[in-house]
């Protein structure tokens, strides 16, 4: 069966796209057939691949059911199905149209059979795209910046997803919150993951993404951490989330 | 007569928050009367200065024309207009109305003999609440992460301020692009720099923020950073910001 992962969080430059990429990738390697779908209109997970962002077919047409997801289907290092500015109008297009958080969802039947896992990446909102995402996932991955700022979204994620359980998918989860851009020297960020540890109980992974600049570096690349820098402190720190991941699913 | 800047950048976590309040705080330092304006559902800059994000009146009353921007201001080391998790219903509750884009410009009328500048906080998107900031102002001060992600939405910024020149405010202006969380040991960070000064030529102001850990220590005390750390680097990368800024005011 194939299970759906999102990556969200309201909060900006926490590294949702970011993570979204090189935790697909890590599954890649591991030899499972991967999909990444770009719901942010600003399409840095299609530009962090190498694709141009102005294509004249995108997420927003799959969201209209004007086409199939399989035509724009890109095969990178992982499939993406990509995003453009376009998308940023799906929100007005969709909000009136019957069954508007489930547009995600049917656009998915058709390649259930294509894909081991799908990673969802999301804008800084929970609008329209981000309810999408969560009714058609199984789980949430939330990237944290361990830093004042990012962590207080975090309530108001979860207020968000309750009610996409009540009304929409019963069954979605957080997964686990991703300490991320974590830089072990200031105090700042070992109070942060403290803070964090003590109101998320045991759904925050153990692997820590470190801040460094290589991550800056890849995407101008149009490349995954892995293929930028694939024996690198950095790509650890991803493989290794990915094996938590992936240890949860069995 | 009240001049009116929005800080803009639908890229999360380039420091559009910590630039709005602490360059409102730098201009109030030099005397003038300063408001700032938090149209972020996230509501950060409300908390930033040590104010509650949940109080039952704010910014989603004004928009919808409710309530008088005065009621909902906050004297904190400036005056703030605050924000709540209710404005992320402001967009759709506007979408429908006549001069939906004009509502902040509408709500500003009552104030415009109070205060000399405004500075008006927007979310990470170019949604109808940015819209509304770029109907009421006069110019747009656009903070920058010096990374290849973070820069490769300025162009779409351009085309949505071109459409609102075009409809709406034929007046606002991009007054200058601000390079943040510098960090200046990094090649990616200078190689980023110099091609934001070439595209973007004679705007890019010669102030640099450099990135600091005391910028996300100052709002968990619900401080700017030039009262957290008065005599510090980071306050005077503010400061000497907001002389540029004054500057092209005169
Ligand atoms: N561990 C890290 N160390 C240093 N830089 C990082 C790290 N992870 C991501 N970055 C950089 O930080 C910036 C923000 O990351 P990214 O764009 O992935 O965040 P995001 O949450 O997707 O942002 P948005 O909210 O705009 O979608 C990018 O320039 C990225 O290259
Ligand atoms: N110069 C700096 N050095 C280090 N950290 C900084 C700097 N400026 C801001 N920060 C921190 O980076 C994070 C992002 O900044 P901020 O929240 O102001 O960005 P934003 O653009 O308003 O984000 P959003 O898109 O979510 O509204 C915050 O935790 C903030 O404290
Ligand atoms: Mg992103
Ligand atoms: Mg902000």
């Amino acid at each position: 069966d194939m299970r759906v992962y999102v990556l969200a969080n309201q909060k900006g430059g926490v590294a949702k796209t970011t993570t979204t990429l090189n935790l697909a990738v890590a599954f890649a390697e591991a030899g499972h057939r991967v999909l990444c779908i770009d719901l942010d209109p600003q399409a840095n997970l299609t530009v962090s691949q190498g694709i141009e962002d102005d294509l004249p077919e995108s997420m927003y047409n799959v969201l209209l059911g004007q086409i199939p997801i399989k035509q724009i289907i890109q095969k990178c290092e992982i499939d993406v199905a990509v995003s453009s500015i376009d998308v940023a109008g799906a929100e007005l297009a969709l909000s009136s149209t019957i069954g508007r958080e489930r547009a995600l969802q049917r656009a998915l039947i058709p390649v259930k059979d294509d894909y081991d896992f799908v990673f969802i990446d999301t804008p800084p909102s929970l609008g329209l795209l981000t309810i999408n995402a969560f009714t058609a996932a199984h789980r949430v991955i939330v990237p944290v910046q361990c830093e004042y700022l990012s962590m207080r979204g975090l309530l108001q994620l979860e207020n968000t997803l309750e009610m996409v359980r009540e009304n929409l998918n019963p069954n979605v989860q957080i997964q686990g919150i991703v300490p991320t851009m974590v830089d072990t020297r200031t105090l700042h960020a070992q109070e942060a993951i403290e803070l964090l540890e003590e109101n998320f109980q045991g759904r925050v992974f153990r692997s820590r993404i470190a801040r460094t600049v290589r991550f800056a570096e890849a995407p101008v690349q149009g490349m995954s951490i892995m293929k930028y820098e694939p024996k690198g402190a950095a790509a650890k720190c991803y493989r290794d989330l990915a094996q938590e991941v992936m240890a949860d699913v069995q």
